[in-house]
Order: structure tokens, then C-alpha cells, then sequence
């Protein structure tokens, strides 16, 4: 199964 | 007190076209050194970052930061009564809410403004780290657009796949597979006609059609468009601004669980 990744499990918070 | 004033006005009319389909509001932050917007969808699935150089405009004064929150959707249809050719300056009062539009034609003859409130946005920046990327492909920008668009109707996946015969793009679904294959060129009379790929190891990521289709109303800000892809991080899309800048998408890549 292929899922949506998000962006901000990849950028750090600033 | 904040005025910048651009004579290729129409580079802005081009950057909100770029944006307002991805964004419904975000925060320009203003400083001496340019303006700058980071905002991600409402769904977190990927982040636009937008800069515009201070030494790209005609005129730029930026006494203090300042962070100018705006509707897009509002700020585009403001930036649909400028004509292609008109100069357009963008001045807001420190600790204003409200910011004003100038839009001046070339002779002069014609001058309207309009001023639009301001929000208050509390918006989350996010690092972005410098990355060496595996992949980095430039291809005509409307080619990009093509492809995207194409392979959109097949399903609503693109895989981006690339080595060191070139670059392939394909999706698959309940019509049929499509596969779309660039080789890098090897000689073109106009650069920006140009298929190049810079490769250190090969890559294949998977991304939603859906985004990719929204990043491509970029294209009509350069003729060029930059893929920059790593094995499981997001890719970027990247559009020059003229040379005062860039709009840069990143998009969060599928993955198998």
C-alpha cells in the first residue's frame, strides 16, 4: 500500500 | 515603512498565479534584504517558498521587518486589475493593517490603488536543510507541464525515475500505463530548450499528480524548470523569478508502506 508522506514530517520546525 | 516598486510588474501577476491554487493565505515577510514567503498546503503535503530579492526591484525601502499577512485568493484578484505592462509598487505604513497596491501605466497616463487589510497568520516556518541531491534535471518548463498533464490522466500518481539514460516519467491506472522517457539533449540552438541531468546515483520517487499539476502554473514565470530529487525526501520544483528570484515547491513523496 502507498501512502501521502507530509512535508513536515521531513523539515524541522523552526 | 515599506515600499517596493517593480517596472516588470507583471512578474508579480505571475508569482500569485503560481501560488493561489496551493495557498489561501500566507504571510510575506519584508526586510531589507527582500520579501520572502514560506507557506505549506492546508494538507501539509508540500511547501511553497518564494523569494524576491531586494536588488531585483526599482525601487525597495524596508525600514523594519515586517510580516504581511494576506489572503492570495484577494491578493490575486487586486493583482488581475494590473495590466501586463503596468509598474506596480506594494507600501504598507510600519504596523499597518492594511496594505496599499499601486499600479501605474508605462506613460504614466493611467495610476490606480488598491488597498487590501492585512491578517494576522501564525504561520510555522520550516527549515529547510541544504541537500546534496541525488538527481538534479532541468528540462523546459512547459514540457514539465506537458508531461505532468498528460500522464495526470492515466492516475493520480507520477513516478519520477531517474538514471543515467535520462529521466522517465510514468503513471498507471485503470486505462492503461504511460511512460514518458527524456534523454538528456545533446545539442539544442536555444539553452532553455535544454534537457539537462546531473547525476550522482539513481532515483526513483513517487509523487501525487494533483500537486505537480499546481506547481505548474509556475510555467509561465521561466522557460526552465529544476527537478531536484533524493531517494525518500521531497522533491523540489523550482522556477527562476526573472534574476530577482525564485518560486520553489517542495512535495512529500508517496511511500510503500
Amino acid at each position: 500500500k502507498i501512502t501521502q508522506g507530509r512535508i513536515d514530517n521531513f523539515f524541522q520546525r523552526e | 515603512m515599506f515600499e517596493a516598486r517593480l517596472v516588470q510588474g507583471n512578474l508579480l501577476k505571475k508569482v500569485l498565479e503560481s501560488l493561489k491554487d496551493l495557498l489561501t493565505e500566507a504571510s510575506w515577510d519584508c526586510a531589507d534584504t527582500g520579501i520572502q514567503l514560506q507557506a505549506m498546503d492546508n494538507s501539509h503535503v508540500s511547501l511553497v517558498s518564494v523569494q524576491l530579492r531586494a536588488d531585483g526591484f526599482d525601487k525597495f525601502r524596508c525600514d523594519r521587518q515586517l510580516s504581511m499577512g494576506m489572503n492570495l485568493t484577494s491578493m490575486s484578484k487586486i493583482l488581475r486589475c494590473a495590466a501586463n505592462d503596468d509598474i506596480i509598487t506594494i507600501k504598507a505604513q510600519d504596523q499597518a493593517d492594511n496594505v496599499t497596491f499601486v499600479f501605474e501605466s508605462p506613460n504614466q497616463e493611467k495610476v490606480a490603488d488598491y488597498e487590501m487589510k492585512l491578517m494576522n497568520l501564525d504561520q510555522e516556518h520550516l527549515g529547510i536543510p541544504e541537500t546534496d541531491y541525488a538527481a538534479v534535471i532541468k528540462l523546459p518548463a512547459a514540457e514539465f507541464q506537458r508531461i505532468i498533464k498528460d500522464l495526470s490522466q492515466f492516475g493520480e500518481s507520477v513516478v519520477i525515475s531517474c538514471t543515467k539514460e535520462g529521466v522517465k516519467f510514468s503513471a498507471a491506472g485503470d486505462i492503461g500505463v504511460g511512460n514518458i522517457k527524456l534523454a538528456q539533449t545533446a545539442s539544442v540552438d536555444k539553452e532553455e530548450e535544454a534537457v539537462t541531468i546531473e547525476m550522482q546515483e539513481p532515483v526513483t520517487l513517487t509523487f501525487a499528480c494533483r500537486y505537480l499539476n499546481m506547481f505548474t502554473k509556475a510555467t509561465c514565470l521561466a522557460p526552465q524548470v529544476t527537478l531536484s530529487m533524493s531517494p525518500e525526501v521531497p522533491l523540489v520544483v523550482e522556477y527562476k523569478i526573472g534574476d530577482m528570484g525564485h518560486v520553489r515547491y517542495y512535495l512529500a513523496p508517496k511511500i510503500e508502506d
